[in-house]
């Protein structure tokens, strides 16, 4: 899928 | 997970426990901004909107909780525990909020990966991040005389977002995953504004010498 969401880091 | 992110977030984690610590047995917080410490509280309010809608693992929501609330509780310390506070520097730690907190939201509401209220949230969380540590950097410099907790609190603090950006590299190598240009700016200027304290921290640790930054 690629890009960065759902955000996953915190 | 990789090796990169767990090291960044036990860092932060320890920064954090390294505070608590000073506050809770030595009963000090001497030469700890509070400013810093409500922006931070502001940061994770507005970055975790989404902790019980957007579940990823326990290990997140876990860590979430733990930084919601140890933010939470230093400032109230700070504020309110009747010998924590005699202790703050309040004289010193004047640097005002609203010059940090306004323009971020507003850069928040221009610049944004989407334009939603979480996404708007969790991008002004991103800017106030970066920056959330200059007060705690100028009163560093006023104070001069700093002790070692809290030397290695602002230390800790830094190392954090470095290693986050080494995950970052690795993540953009290894998966198929990449965080978005905004968080890498975010993430370059929060470490950068730290590099000059690592600087004199790493000359004290080698010279085994008091930390002192130059006036």
């Amino acid at each position: 899928k690629g890009g960065s969401e759902p955000h996953d880091e915190l | 997970m990789n090796i990169f992110r767990l090291a960044g977030d036990m860092t932060h984690l320890f920064s954090v426990l390294v505070l608590l610590l000073k506050i809770h047995t030595i009963k000090s917080c001497a030469g700890i901004s509070l400013k810093t410490q409500e922006l931070y509280a502001i940061v994770f309010a507005t970055r975790y909107l989404d902790i019980f809608t957007n579940h990823i693992s326990p290990y997140n929501t876990i860590m979430k909780l733990i930084f919601l609330g140890s933010s939470f509780s230093i400032v109230w310390y700070m504020r309110y525990h009747k010998i924590v506070r005699r202790s703050y520097d309040k004289d010193q730690d004047t640097f005002r909020h609203y010059i940090l907190i306004l323009p971020c939201l507003i850069l928040a509401l221009l610049i944004n990966e989407k334009f939603t209220f979480k996404e708007v949230m969790w991008t002004f969380s991103l800017y106030l991040e970066a920056v959330a540590i200059l007060p705690q950097l100028v009163l560093l410099q006023r104070t001069r005389n700093i002790d070692n907790l809290t030397g290695q609190y602002v230390f800790l603090l830094g190392a954090y977002r470095a290693l986050y950006i080494v995950n970052w590299i690795y993540r953009y190598f290894t998966e198929d995953h990449f965080v978005h240009w905004i968080t890498w700016v975010c993430g370059l200027v929060q470490t950068l504004l730290c590099a000059d304290f690592f600087y004199y921290y790493f000359q004290s640790w080698k010279n085994n010498m008091k930390l002192q930054l130059p006036a």
